[in-house]
């Protein structure tokens, strides 16, 4: 921290400096360099994904807490040699496959109002709004958190779409954002993933939506367990006792 | 006691040795790694580094620094480096020849090929557990991905979103070759 940069005269309370609308929600930062936030060393933003709104994958230079304001839906948040442990039933085995192409993936976490949600620096996430309502939550970003070694400058990596950046004053950021993958070349990146140069020209997502989509056919579908099975009491205890039966099993 | 504990502390380690890699795929290359869990030293400076060696036309797969900046100074050899920021703008496009050194802060991402020879190098990171996160491979983050959220982020099918999920089973080393036929495959 710099010096003299808490000396404050006068405290406000404060409204978001900026507002980006993407195809489903839109994303609103507070001034990074106003002198309330650089005191603390954070910054803040809210997003507001509509139903059925996709927020894409991103990570920051920073740490973050995210509080849910309102809405329900899920994220996943995907740690770096983690195992893919939801996984899809394996298929096929009769027709000599052996279950490669099943989709398999990291855990998925469900959230509701008043959750927060914490994410390391530099580790990836993503959102869906599973709900009727709009999920709105607010972000903190803890700049100054020794997690980050770049400077205080608040920063969104997208892995996908073409987000602006919400950080940067209206007249700078004009210009349609890019991901990471807009950056390599598309040669180099068709070595990586073994894939047809085609592919690569999507995954650059040089196309309109932005930052939150909205998704295809009205709903994610994702591997996960089922609400009901998650949430219900005793009843599903005794429930899996009949499972249990029904395939022979007992408790050692 | 302080002679029991710092006066015969291990302070040196090669990284040279082959057999020593901690990542190796033949013909393609191999990475070794000195942390503070190999040398504990590093604990206390809370550094860390990795030595590389690239045969040719291999890749050292795209993937960002974690928790550390990544200095990279060329030992043998040159190698091609993209360096990506957070705006999506490559911020270094070129060669990394011997004697010369390369800045990657944390989080941008980072890909090495080396071309018609072989590339040797050494990273000095930030961190004394330094961790990277790849963009591809076996281990990348897209593939920790629902197949789903991939097709809608992409607006791509579920069966190229398979392709970006599994066509690559190797981890942060590739063959840049065989991925030529393994293209006309997919």
């Amino acid at each position: 921290q710099q010096q003299d940069e808490c000396q404050i005269d006068r405290l406000d309370a404060l409204e978001p400096d900026n507002r980006v609308e993407y195809e489903a929600g839109t994303v609103e930062a507070w001034d990074p360099n106003h002198e309330q936030f650089r005191c603390a060393g954070v910054a803040l933003v809210r997003h507001t994904i509509q139903p059925n709104g996709l927020l894409l994958p991103q990570y920051s230079n920073a740490p973050q807490l995210i509080y849910v304001v309102q809405g329900e839906g899920m994220t996943g948040i995907s740690y770096p040699g983690c195992p893919e442990t939801y996984q899809a039933p394996q298929q096929g085995r009769q027709q000599g496959q052996s279950g490669r192409f099943q989709d398999r993936h990291q855990k998925i976490r469900r959230f509701r109002r008043g959750d927060i949600i914490a994410i390391p620096a530099g580790v990836a996430h993503w959102c869906y709004n599973e709900g009727n309502s709009p999920v709105v939550t607010v972000t903190l970003l803890d700049v100054s958190n020794s997690q980050n070694q770049l400077d205080r400058t608040p920063r969104k990596f997208h892995l996908a779409g073409n987000p602006k950046d919400v950080f940067q004053q209206q007249q700078q950021h004009q210009s349609r954002g890019r991901n990471l993958f807009s950056g390599f070349d598309t040669e180099l990146l068709a070595e990586a993933f073994q894939v047809d140069e085609r592919l690569i020209k999507q995954l650059k997502s040089e196309d309109n939506r932005g930052g939150i989509v909205k998704v295809k056919d009205d709903e994610l579908r994702v591997i996960r367990p089922s609400r009901s099975q998650s949430e219900r009491g005793s009843e599903s205890e005794e429930e899996s006792e009949d499972e249990k039966r029904r395939w022979g099993q007992r408790d050692n | 006691g302080i002679e029991e504990t710092i006066c015969t502390m291990r302070l040196k380690e090669n990284i040279n040795d082959p057999a020593r890699a901690d990542i190796y795929t033949p013909e393609v290359g191999r990475l070794t790694t000195l942390n503070s869990l190999n040398l504990p030293i590093l604990k206390w400076l809370q550094l860390s580094v990795e030595k590389g060696v690239l045969y040719k036309n291999a890749l050292v797969l795209p993937h960002w620094n974690l928790n550390s900046h990544s200095i990279i100074y060329g030992c043998k050899g040159k190698g091609q480096v993209q360096v990506v920021d957070n705006f999506g703008n490559r911020v270094f496009d070129g060669e990394v020849r011997e004697g010369q050194m390369l800045v990657v802060p944390q989080n941008f991402a980072v890909v090495k090929r080396a071309r018609e020879e072989r590339f040797e190098w050494i990273s000095f990171k930030t961190n004394d557990r330094a961790m990277t996160s790849p963009l591809a491979g076996r281990t990348s983050v897209l593939g920790g991905m629902p197949e789903e959220v991939l097709a809608n982020a992409f607006q791509i099918s579920r069966e190229d979103a398979r392709k970006i999920k599994f066509n690559n089973q190797q981890t942060t080393l590739t063959s840049g070759e065989s991925s030529h036929h393994m293209r006309d495959d997919a």
